[in-house]
Parts: C-alpha cells; structure tokens; sequence
C-alpha cells in the first residue's frame, strides 16, 4: 500500500498512466488527509478494461471499513460500470483505492490498451459538528455539550452564557459569577431560561454602562422564583444593586415593574438553593442619558438661551442677563455662564444670579459738577446723571451746535460704563471762561 | 498806575502780580496761562544772564493777600522770538507766555481774560481800563491792584508826541497806544505785563488787547501797549490746545 503524505489533495493515477496499465498488478493507495478532514475523490480519467461485475480489472474504493464501489470500464460506455462524475466522500481522514488488473486484456483474440484512471482527490472540512445538531443536550454521544463550532480541519465547543467550558473540553458548568454587560441595551436570563434554572447557582451579571446614562429593567414573563408563603425568599433570591446600594430582592411570580435604577453601574446577584422547578427570570435593560433638574432662574433678570424641555447628560445651558444686567456667581461677575449637565444628573455649577450694572461713582468732572436725575446715588443701569460746569467761571465744550444739557447728560449703560450719547465715555470739559468779571468795573458819575 | 483808582474783589479777576525783576503784572488765559509782557523777564539794560524766579499770584486785589494765596509754579517761559532784550529804544515782541505748573481753579476773583479777534478793539478813542499793582501818582508803588481808563489815542498824535520829544523808540505796528496828553491818567513802572482791556458789548465780555510795554515818564502823555491782535496766532500756537 501507498500511503500518501498527509496533504490537503492529489491525485491517484493507474501504473504508468496515461499510458497502459500493466497486467497482474494488484495495489492498494491509503488516501490520508489531516485530522478534521474528509477525503473527496473524484475520477477525472477512466478507462479500464470492462467486465460483467468488474471480475477482470476493477478499482475499488472504501473508506471507514465500507466499500463505496468497485469500477470498470470506460466514462460514458454502458459496459461494466465505471464511476462516472460520482464524488466519493469518507467520513473519517482516510480512504483506499484499490486497482487490481487480470493477467490480459484480450478481446476476440485481440489485445487491448487500457489507459487506466486520472482520479483527484482533496481534504473536505469534516463538520464534526453536524452529528450534534439534532441530538438532545444530555446525550452523551454529543460532541459539546452546548455549542459546536466547526472550522478547518477541526471544532471546539464553547457554552451559553452563564456557563463555562470544562477541562474536557465539551461539557459546561454554570459560571456567571461575572457576566459583564456593557452595550447599551440588552437581555439578562437566568440560565436556561425560559426552563428551569440550575441549582447552586451564584450568578452575579454587571451592566456596566458609561457615565451619564441609566440603567431601566424591564422583566419579562414568565417570571418565576422558588419563594415561600411566609418567609421572604428563603430558597433563591434574585437581588438586584444600584451602584452598589441594594435597591430590591425578587423571588415568586409577581413580574416586577418598570426599575429606573437611576445608575449606570447595576448588578444582579441571583442565588439558588440545590433544588426547584421554577422558570427564572428574563429582563431587558436599557439605559436613558440621565437628566438634570430644569433649570429654574433665582431671579427675574436672569435669561436661559433656547431653554429645552428637558436636559440630558452633556446637555448644556447658557445662562445670560437682561440687559443692564450682570452675571454674578458668589460674589464674582461673570462674562459668561455655561452650566453642563454632568453624569449624575446634577448641573456642574449653581445657576447664577443676575445684579444689576453698577457703574459706579460718575467721575468727577474738573471745573464742574454732577447731579442725578435719576435716584440720587444710586449708579446703577439706565440711571442719569447731568454734568455741568461751575458757571459762570467754566462753560461745558460742546460741538455741533449740541446743547450743554445734551453733552452733559450721561446714562450708566448695559456695560456698566456712563455714556454719553454722543461721546460715549469721554467727560465733558469745562473750559475757562474768559472776560466775564462777576464784578466788573462800574462808572457812575458821567 | 496814575490818576486810577483801587479796583475791586472782582473787578479785574485775571490780573496776574509778578515779582521777577522786579514787580509786575500779567494776565490769566484759560486756567494755566499767565500772558504778560517779555521785558518783565527779560528786562532791558539788565545783563541778559541773570536768572531770577519767576513767582506768579492771583486772585486778590492786595498785594499782602495775594501774596498768602501762595504763588503758582511756572512749568514753562515762553518769549517771544521777536523780543530784543538787547536793544533799550525798541519793545517790539513784547509779549511772553507763563505756563503754570498746575490748572488754577477758577472763581469770582480768578477769571481769564479773552483774546481779541478784531481790528475794531483798536478804534481810536475806544475807551480801555489798564490794571496794575504798579507805581501811583505819589510815586510809591501801591498795595492794592489800581486801574485807570485810557482812551486808544490816534498813532500820528503819538508818533509825533514822540518826535517832538526827539525820542527814537520804535512804535512799531505790533503796538498801539492809548492815554490823553491833557489828563495826568497813565500806566506806569510796576504795571508792565498787565493788560490793558475793552468791553467787548456784543458778545458781552471783556477782551484784553493790549499788554503793558513801554512809555516816556508816567502820566505825562501816552502809554506804549503790545497789540495783542497781532499775536493771537503765536499765543494760540504756544498754547495750542486751547
């Protein structure tokens, strides 16, 4: 016999092929692919010499300890019977060819010339998988216990959620003492769900989503947990905590409601006793992005810019004033005010106030005066006051044929500055008067 | 100032006391100028070397009082380019700016006086009041600020007042003078620097148009005044913000 080296395919030719193939020849050809894989062959040649049942020159094929056919002939004749297209298909890693010849090929006196046969063969995957599709769980005859995965030239098993593959490689115990979740959304069962769950079970299943949104647990029917009439889940507890605070344990039939556990971070410890029948539970979660209180002004100069409905984590708010109005948090004025929403739900800064734009003492004027009219003393915005000079000795410089009381009036504006309305900021200057004597020199007597 | 007579709190608030060489007067513009004349600085016959402080009063009519109001620091002498300390018989460019050191506050007896804008301030026969702290008709200089009232007296009257005193001062067109030959009324030595002013009845104000400059004597005719029109631009120029 041949052994053929362990490659993924090939060919297998008759003696000397294509030319004729001797007479009393006898050879067997072990086909052998790698582990995990099948031998496919297929005749691409044939031409052997026919005989009723292939009794002279015959091939034969087999392979896991069967014969799947004995051949002679030639492709398309309807004598003896040759293989045809047929694809010859082992279920383990090896298959044999065997070629026999008689001692002649005569025909009516004559001789013969058989080609003989071209057949080609390759490595087909081995699904070793497939044998496990329509057997139960338990049976021992399956391959994994829970899932098969077939590749190349091989498989393995893996196990649900919540179980663990064994050292042997097959067969799954319950582990979910950290099953993790952290996709936004999704479903948490107790194991086998909707079936009974195992006994001595500690499953601890953490969703573990980013800051700034909560998680929401819906359970879904059926919901069953061992319980007892009178004491409080005393056989299996499902206990669900809230960044680490417990919030609730469930056990019985009762569905729990809608839980907004107002966390990103939750875990759901879920504890059997050794025996029950009871279904288990399914829940899906879902996070919202936490929300922050609606922000409310302290007073009623203060402005929330394009004010939402409602606020979101990273949200944000300007807050601004009306105008005359200052942005004031503590005791410090602000040119601005953002607040954010942060992943607790809370605004990262106090809304501030608004304080009124306090210009302050008018300057003084040189040579002159100020006086309100508006509340006397009081600078804040839109608060007047009207300079003027000491006349007669000074006289207010105005321009373009303006009135003193126009240069002079002077109004505390949304920037906190005194304005006047057509020199802005600029004072108004007193300018001496000149030849004005208050006592001047009077004749009398003519 | 001869045959005058005590001014009032008031009456002239822009009268300046200067004591540089000597006593002397001046004239407030703005709130930091002092105009005077440039031969109380720089004062003929006097070796151009000699450097005397400049101390500059205002606000009273009693040399004691005025004196007490403390005197005002001058930043800045200003004379004019024209002005020939060297040469006795001619005051043309008789003029000069003081400015002070710091704004004065201004009030009923500290006033500027204005600066003329026309020729008509120069009519003859207009009637003007010069002001002074300067030598009296007793010939003792006098405690309190005097004035007199001039007349601008015609320049051919006192172009040949001046030849038949076969004197060579120059009487320039850069001055004009003012007095009567019958009347003992005049400025005096002491007055230099004071200004002599008008009325100015349309646009209700005062206008000083002449500067106290030169004469022969006291009394015994015309006084010789620096026309103040003439400088205007120079002033304005030196003083140029205002």
């Amino acid at each position: 016999s041949i052994p053929t080296r362990q490659k993924l395919f090939g060919e297998v030719t008759s003696p000397l092929y294509p030319k004729p193939y001797p007479n009393n020849f006898e050879t067997t050809t072990v086909i052998t692919v790698p582990v995990g894989y099948r031998v496919k062959l297929v005749f691409w040649q044939f031409d052997l010499e026919p005989s009723e049942g292939c009794f002279y020159d015959y091939v034969k094929i087999s392979a896991d300890k069967k014969t799947l056919g004995r051949f002679c002939g030639q492709l398309g004749s309807p004598l003896g019977n040759p293989p045809g297209k047929k694809e010859f298909m082992s279920q383990g890693n090896k298959m044999l060819l065997t070629f026999h010849t008689d001692f002649s090929n005569e025909e009516n006196g004559t001789i013969v010339f058989y080609k003989g046969f071209l057949a080609y063969y390759q490595a087909v995957d081995l699904d070793e998988c497939a044998s496990q599709h329509n057997s139960p769980e338990e049976s021992p005859q399956r391959l994994c216990q829970h899932l098969c995965h077939n590749y190349l030239g091989s498989y393995f098993c893996s196990c649900r959620p919540g179980y663990e593959l064994q050292k042997d490689r097959r067969s799954c115990q319950a582990e979910c003492s950290s099953e993790l979740f952290t996709e936004p959304s999704g479903y948490i069962s107790s194991l086998e769900y909707p079936r009974p769950y195992p006994p001595d079970l500690r499953c601890n299943y953490s969703i573990r989503v980013e800051r700034g949104l909560t998680i929401q647990l819906k359970f879904l029917e059926p919901f069953e947990i061992d319980d007892h009439q009178q004491v409080h889940c005393p056989y299996d507890q499902l206990q669900i905590y809230a960044s680490g605070r417990n919030i609730r344990e469930f056990c019985g039939r009762q569905r729990p409601s809608h839980i907004d556990t107002g966390s990103n971070a939750v875990d759901l410890l879920f504890f059997t006793d050794e025996s029950g029948d009871s279904r288990g539970w399914k829940l899906h979660y879902t996070t919202e992005v936490i929300k922050c209180p609606q922000p409310k002004t302290l007073d009623m100069f203060t402005i929330i810019q394009d004010l939402q409905p409602q606020y979101e984590f990273r949200d944000y708010f300007i807050a601004t004033c009306k105008q005359g109005y200052q942005l004031i948090e503590g005791n410090e004025a602000l040119l601005s005010f953002t607040a954010v929403c942060q992943d607790d739900g809370t605004w990262h800064r106090a809304m501030p106030r608004c304080r009124i734009k306090d210009c302050g003492q008018p300057r003084s004027l040189p040579n002159g005066a100020f006086s309100y009219t508006t509340t006397v003393g009081v600078n804040t915005y839109q608060a007047r006051i009207q300079y003027y000079c000491r006349e007669p000795y000074y006289k207010m410089q105005t321009r373009g044929g303006r009135s003193e009381a126009e240069r002079g009036l002077y109004t505390c504006t949304a920037q906190g500055i005194w304005k006047n309305e057509l020199e802005g900021e600029k004072l108004p200057r007193c300018l001496p008067v000149c030849g004005k004597p208050v006592n001047p020199v009077e004749q009398k007597q003519r | 100032i001869i045959g005058g007579q005590k001014a009032k709190m008031g009456n002239f608030p822009w009268q300046a006391f200067t004591n540089v060489h000597g006593r002397g007067g001046g004239a407030l513009l703005g709130d930091r100028w002092i105009l005077t004349a440039a031969h109380t600085l720089r004062p003929k016959e006097v070796d151009a070397h000699t450097n005397a402080t400049v101390d500059v009063f205002l606000g009273h009519t009693n040399v004691e009082e005025i004196m007490k109001l403390a005197n005002h620091p001058v930043r800045r002498v200003i004379i004019h380019p024209e002005y020939r300390q060297e040469d006795s018989n001619n005051f043309e460019g008789d003029i000069a700016l003081l400015e002070l050191e710091n704004s004065v506050t201004l009030g009923p007896s500290l006033l500027p006086i204005c600066l003329p804008d026309n020729e008509t301030f120069y009519e003859t026969g207009l009637v003007g009041y010069v002001s002074g702290f300067g030598i009296t008709e007793e010939q003792k200089i006098s405690h309190d600020l005097r004035f007199v009232r001039l007349p601008v007296a015609r320049r051919e009257l006192c172009e040949s007042w001046l030849r038949r005193k076969d004197r060579k001062d120059v009487f320039s067109e850069n001055m004009f003078c003012a007095g009567d030959t019958t009347r003992k009324q005049d400025s005096c030595q002491g007055d230099s620097g004071g200004v002599f002013v008008v009325r100015d009845k349309k646009n209700d104000r005062w206008v000083a148009t002449g500067i106290v400059s030169w004469g022969i004597e006291c009394g015994q005719g015309y006084g010789f005044y620096t026309k103040l029109l003439n400088y205007v631009d120079w002033i304005k120029k030196e003083m140029q913000e205002e």
